[in-house]
């Protein structure tokens, strides 16, 4: 007789935690670090403060002389939002709870990434984890805390309330088996390459060995914060137009085409209706099972509706990503490519290719930086959509770049929806959409490393006469 | 104010169904196919069933001229265990639930495969699906069903007992809008390399255009089903030594180190016991959370385990894995190697090697097909362990193979485990431990195939003269 069971979804990645990036000592390192770091981040820009990120590593008492794998304590202190006192605990002790999952481009997107470093923690050290956050600088409330991960939730060992004397902002705390040794270099380009597209930020990291790597803001100019929109027709699935019908709250056909979805008006709306053969002036509630599926159907196959416009966005831009790679890579030439917005399933999405040539990096041969939201993505480069564009769709002969140029490209995809291929936030998938852009910016830039590739040469032959 | 708010499992993988495999029509047709019938043969083999496994693709009434993505409806048949009455609407229904959450090899392991089929169909034609079972021949219960996505429960629209009139097993009907045009040729393979490691199962699969493609078994011999075993102290973490204490019924440590590890003996335990500290005639729940970190420590850190055995694993085998490469492939030449049980991580695992050359592929140029407890992986070759270690780890030259030579290397993981990368079960992770087993069963393909060159190298010359 065969016997069914079910898990929670900690239990879940508990068993399949390499899923989520914690697979090995090294990586489960590396996979703490930047999850917590990515919400500080997420945090700070959201409510547009200049971000102050702390984060040290060091050895757990009587570890230090131990081989690796090994203990270590990871403390990370942000001046983020923090986070209301009811929440913290299921912020950190469970999985697929967060604030995240909105239509809104963020870091974050899946409701687990700090829990994933709680359960590491846990079960590795069967330790409880230190979370403390104030909200308004006043109060700071500090939990100790385990994760129930046969049930999802929480086991709050202690709470206390102390002073925050000024400080808003949330500080996690915490011990897991880690090997720095094999993760450091990883690590230490993982803030590297933060601090080359957050600019704005200070972020200090110390690691075991007491080493301080520290990342001054050369600017006080923050982004303007991305904007939440409303989800476009052509993405849409027959169980989100349910939903959407279910919650409205009364009035037409048209009203609900106009306040439901992106960029659309009542000229288009009304056009769209007769095309789908629906009154306009119905309730979308009154519209049966199969009326559902044709308005389903009709909403991804009319082609007069507007493309998603990318100002619920909020890429690098120029100055920024300019600003990130001289001061980070210190090139000899650099060139930068921001796309017009595009969509993919449509999620609105800009695509920013950036170009190093020379200067500090004299390493001969090609480099790929990948960034998404902001993320430096540094593990999985051979699946992802960057990698396959720039060696299976660019043709360097053609810009007169010779094979061993010492050459970094940069490319970073902003979109309220990064379609990551793994929850541990990799690499990306070769949507069509997104690797034409890719290939447009990629070429852009190497058209203007060809000009001045060109010029020096030409120059250099006129110094030589 | 920060809102935050929770999803259910079904509803995290609505919304990220591309994590899964289900990202557009041409590949969701392809997972919706594999989903099931990795089920079935689950179940077939399980019990020792000769599978005889049906499934059909056809077009919705009216939709056979549209363009592609359209709608079709998938039927599939098997003569498996069948499902028990209770547990049929949250087999489909549920996601997280299912029988697969042992240490034993099977192709399912996540609780979700089916459940996702249903939820794909749901989302994209608003129908509920029909599953059918009968686990004793006598009565079939059919359920049409639908999912509730937030809840992540199954809602039973309705539900019949009829005569199974001596039919067992299980059958799933539903629909879903796909594209066979971009998929059949995935889903072809699909078939071709399922029956290339099944060919005990008669298999049976008719496209939309009503091709039948049938691959009748040319054995009766099945091989034995695996077993479920027990945890190896290598892999273990504290927090399932934790649960194995929790769930101990009473008697010593060395009672305790004997019935719950793999090929933990009673001299091996009392060892242990020895070098972690702890002493043998205490009940372990006697154990502090102190002692159980240091417990867990010794564990991974005693050198004197065995290693564990291969024999809960379910390899080919050498007969079944060349009747096989030599049915499907007819190969000119061909050679196995079935490597002995090896472990990453406490999780026993068996690596067979197969090469086939020639013959009715006089393509030129290498091939790679993978597989895992009998799984064909068809995806993101690129990132497999298997293609990282066939391009960067072996040396052609050395064998004296040529450039172009039309050779097809098999490589399959048999494990209690597979370490797969992504919920879809597309490529695995290049584990140490198998990596170095893949390299030395190419190694050893490959010496097998110099030596015939050779021979047939040197008969040829012969001829010449
Ligand atoms: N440093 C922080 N400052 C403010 N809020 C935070 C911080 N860290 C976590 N949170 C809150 O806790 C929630 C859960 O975090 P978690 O990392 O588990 O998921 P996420 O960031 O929403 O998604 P992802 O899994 O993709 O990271 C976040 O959505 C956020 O609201
Ligand atoms: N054809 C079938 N015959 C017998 N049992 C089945 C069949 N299909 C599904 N089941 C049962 O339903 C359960 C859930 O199936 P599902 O595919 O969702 O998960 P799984 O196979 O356990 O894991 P995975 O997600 O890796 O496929 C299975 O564990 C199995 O017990
Ligand atoms: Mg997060
Ligand atoms: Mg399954």
């Amino acid at each position: 007789k065969t016997t069914f069971s079910e898990i929670s979804p900690s239990e879940f990645f508990y068993r399949n935690r390499d899923l989520a990036g914690f697979s090995n000592p090294s990586r489960a390192l590396y996979s703490a670090v930047r999850e917590i770091v990515e919400n500080s981040l997420d945090s700070c820009e959201l409510y547009r403060i200049l971000p102050e990120i702390y984060v040290r590593l060091s050895y757990v008492d009587g570890e230090e002389d131990k081989p690796e794998p090994k203990k270590y304590e990871l403390l990370a202190v942000d001046n983020g939002s923090g986070i209301e006192r009811e929440q913290i605990p299921k912020a950190f002790g469970r999985i697929f709870y967060g604030s995240k999952y909105r239509l809104r481009q963020t870091r974050g997107m899946f409701g687990m990434g700090g829990t994933m470093a709680v359960l590491y923690s846990q079960i590795t050290t069967n330790r409880a984890v230190e979370i403390t956050s104030s909200v308004d600088g006043k109060t700071a409330y500090k939990f100790v805390m385990l994760i129930d991960i046969e049930k999802n939730y929480p086991s709050i060992l202690s709470e206390e309330a102390n002073d925050a004397k000024g400080w808003r902002g949330t500080k996690v705390k915490l011990q897991l088996v880690g090997d720095y040794f094999r993760s450091s270099s990883k690590i230490n380009d993982y803030f590297k390459n933060t601090a080359l597209v957050t600019p704005y930020a200070n972020i200090t990291f110390v690691d075991p060995n007491g080493k301080m790597m520290q990342f001054l803001r050369n600017t006080n100019t923050m982004p303007e914060p991305p904007k939440e929109t409303l989800p476009h027709p052509h993405g849409i699935d027959v169980e989100a137009v349910k939903r959407l019908i279910k919650n409205w709250k009364g009035g037409t056909m048209t009203k609900f085409m106009v306040q439901t979805f992106h960029r659309v008006g009542n000229k288009i709306a009304l056009d769209f209706l007769s095309y789908a053969g629906i009154p306009p002036n119905i309730d979308p509630r009154e519209l049966s099972n199969e009326d559902i599926v044709k308005l389903t159907d009709a909403l991804h196959a009319y082609d007069k509706f507007l493309p998603p416009d990318g100002r619920c966005l909020s890429p690098l831009g120029e100055e920024i990503f300019t600003a990130g790679i001289v001061k980070e890579l210190e090139p000899e030439f650099y060139a930068v490519e921001v796309r017009e917005p595009a969509a993919y399933s449509g999620y609105p999405f800009i695509i920013e290719v950036g170009l190093a040539y020379g200067g500090k990096n004299n390493q001969p041969g090609l480099r790929l930086l990948r960034f998404a939201n902001r993320i430096p993505l540094l593990y999985d480069e051979g699946s992802d959509v960057s990698f396959k564009v720039l060696n299976e769709e660019i043709d360097f002969k053609r810009y007169n770049v010779p094979q061993d140029a010492p050459l970094s490209i940069i490319t970073h995809i902003s979109s309220t929806k990064v379609p990551y291929k793994t929850v541990g936030k990799e690499y990306i998938a070769d949507r069509p959409e997104i690797e034409k852009e890719l290939r447009n910016g990629m070429r852009e830039v190497l058209r203007k490393l060809q000009v001045y590739l060109g010029r020096k040469g030409s120059m250099e032959k006129q110094r030589r006469k």
